[in-house]
């Protein structure tokens, strides 16, 4: 600090020097040296140490090494800023469209599968992790749109092998005599997907997300329809938001349109800018015994303008043993509460509904009504109050129609006991 | 278990943001 203050200091000019006798052998090198410390070295002394060179060609030499040097540490950081730019987090987003046009009550994306991508219809299910899709050829295959994949017409397909720790993943891999990982999934409704497990490209409208955890299913059976496949959106280890959440920023958004045929498709959103300005939000909570849900806080329910008074937080609660809470799924069609919660929000519904003509129950709705002839009728409104987010649902959000004569459904049920 | 189907959230943008452990709805989003 003290030199830094002084306006000169002392300089001692040397002109080039010659390089240092490297030592020779390896006792003289370790010689110097505690087994801790290792000798530095400078490169000219080591190439050229004993050569016969002038020192003014060896300041050439090193100016030279110097030039590339820079230029090589330039490249690389303009290579390094290049990369980041087509491998910073991008939007990218794929339709949405309902599925009940082709038999199902789920939602369903379009999305590219393989090199060269092969678009199909993917069921959208934040309600599980794994990725899988119908191969051939197939044991058991269900009907679906699109035809069925074929990996050996993709150039990206990989079968992930048995030690891989892609495999290992898998709540409970299996091993076929080739030594390729095996996958099975089971849904709550009892249908199935066994297969190979495999990394593969899948294609958001013009965007790849490659090496993707893949079940190639090649028996798939139970309550799937016209879907190829299923783009599992939870948040387990092996989710697609899991998964590729490094490329979009760990944000996704989807819209569900209105289930009708004629509805406009809208989106999946991946990225910044899949999160709605004008959204309201709740605190996303954890299940310490189950990795794959979306649990929110769910802390009552407004009906007509009045919170209903039965359906208090201690109904929704997560408890620590993991039982209980609400989770959010685009996969389940019809919003099932606890019972107590159930019958005390259906109550009030009647109560705000009384001027309505009742109709019989229909499948699991036990509060239906007689809309028919009817251009416009006023219904009490609902309102679900999350921590944080009070969501006002829109009259066709929980009055359904079931059938074509007119008869509406309050589209709220209770869970089963047992 | 309580389940929030899709038929409550139809015409919702539903957003996870995964970066902030949060859910949010925005009406009117399709």
């Amino acid at each position: 600090a003290s030199a830094a203050a002084l306006p000169f200091q002392t300089f001692s000019p040397t002109s080039l020097p010659r390089p240092l006798a490297f030592p020779e052998s390896e006792e003289a090198l370790q010689e110097d040296y505690s087994p801790a410390s290792l000798g530095l070295f400078h490169v000219d002394d080591v190439y050229y140490s004993g050569a016969d060179a002038s020192p003014e060609l060896l300041f050439q030499f090193r100016l030279r090494r110097d030039a590339i040097r820079v230029r090589d540490l330039s490249a690389a950081v303009v290579e390094a800023a290049a990369r980041n730019v087509s491998g910073r987090a991008r939007d990218f987003s794929s339709s949405v469209t309902s599925g009940l046009s082709q038999g199902s009550g789920e939602y369903f994306t379009r999305i590219g599968i393989g090199t060269p991508p092969r678009y199909v219809y993917m069921v959208l299910d934040t309600g599980s992790d794994v990725v899988w899709i119908q191969c051939s050829p197939c044991t058991k295959c269900y009907s679906q749109t699109d035809p069925v994949f074929d990996p050996r017409a993709s150039t990206s397909f990989l079968g992930v092998s048995c030690a891989s720790p892609l495999c290992r993943r898998l709540d409970s891999p299996g091993c076929n005599n080739r030594q390729k990982c095996l996958y099975q999934v089971s849904y709550g409704d009892g249908s199935f997907t066994v297969g190979e497990f495999s990394t593969e490209t899948l294609t958001f409208r013009r965007t790849r997300v490659d090496n993707i955890a893949l079940g190639c299913g090649h028996d798939n059976e139970g309550l799937f329809v016209g879907a190829a496949g299923l783009l599992g959106l939870g948040r387990g280890k092996l989710s697609f938001p899991t998964q590729a959440g490094p490329r979009f920023g760990r944000k996704f958004s989807y819209c569900l349109v209105d289930r009708s045929a004629t509805a406009m498709p809208s989106s999946v959103m991946f990225g910044d800018s899949a999160v709605s300005r004008n959204s309201v939000f709740t605190p996303l909570l954890t299940n310490p015994k189950l990795d794959t849900f979306y649990y929110i806080g769910l802390t009552g329910i407004s009906v007509g303008g009045s919170r209903v008074p039965g359906v208090t937080p201690s109904l929704f609660k997560l408890d620590s043993s993991g039982a209980g809470g609400v989770i959010i799924d685009s996969g389940t069609s019809v919003t099932r509460l606890t019972r107590p919660a159930y019958v005390a929000l259906r109550d009030a519904f009647r109560i705000g509904a009384y001027h309505l003509n009742r109709a019989p129950d229909f499948s699991l709705f036990d509060t239906c009504y007689d809309l028919s002839g009817k251009t416009e009728v006023k219904v009490p409104t609902v309102v679900l109050h999350f921590e944080g987010a009070d969501v006002s649902l829109p009259a066709s959000n929980y009055l359904i129609p079931v059938d074509t004569s007119g008869r509406f459904c309050f589209a709220f049920a209770g869970t089963m006991s047992g | 278990l309580s389940i929030i189907g899709n038929i409550q959230q139809q015409g919702f943008r539903v957003s996870f943001d995964l970066a902030s452990n949060r859910v949010g709805f925005a009406p009117r989003g399709c």
